[in-house]
């Protein structure tokens, strides 16, 4: 059976990886 | 017929911080069975089963994920459920209970949201639909 999902907010996308929104 | 799961391929190396979490190298090829709007989808690869970060996840073919282009400034209220320190530049701290405006709902589960004249990046799963319209 499926879990429910961690409660902990997940990491951010790596650096190099991160766009540009703010 | 068979139900066929995307394919994602992984960016990044992930090292779990939760029992139900699995661990991710670079390069890997995972399938994805939930896609949870908090950030954390559910994976199967090989025999391993549990959350991964979707993050660090790209799809494998063309985009097909229903994710806004732009940020849309007119955005839907919610209220923040908890609080939240931004740990990067690009995020924004807020208290419980503080109403702000989602303009850019991310895949990777962290939202674009505004508050006053302030912007950035926080968690949607600290976030509840307020119901009005303001």
């Amino acid at each position: 059976t499926m879990k429910n999902p961690p409660q902990n907010p997940p990491p951010r996308p790596p650096a190099e990886f991160r766009r540009k929104h703010v | 017929g068979p139900i066929i799961l995307d394919t994602y391929s992984v960016i990044a190396d992930f090292t779990k911080t939760s029992k139900d979490e699995i661990e991710l190298r670079a390069g890997d090829l995972v399938e994805i069975v939930e896609k949870n709007s908090n950030g954390w989808w559910f994976c199967q690869c090989d025999y391993k089963r549990g959350w991964v970060p979707a993050s660090y996840l790209e799809p494998l073919d063309q985009p097909e994920e229903a994710e806004e282009a732009e940020p849309d400034y007119g955005g839907e209220f919610f209220v923040t459920i908890s609080s939240y320190t931004a740990e990067q530049e690009d995020e924004i701290s807020l208290q419980s209970g503080e109403v702000i405006e989602v303009i850019h709902r991310l895949l990777d589960g962290w939202w674009v949201v505004r508050k006053g004249e302030e912007t950035g990046h926080f968690p949607s799963m600290y976030l509840q639909k307020t119901g009005d319209k303001e």
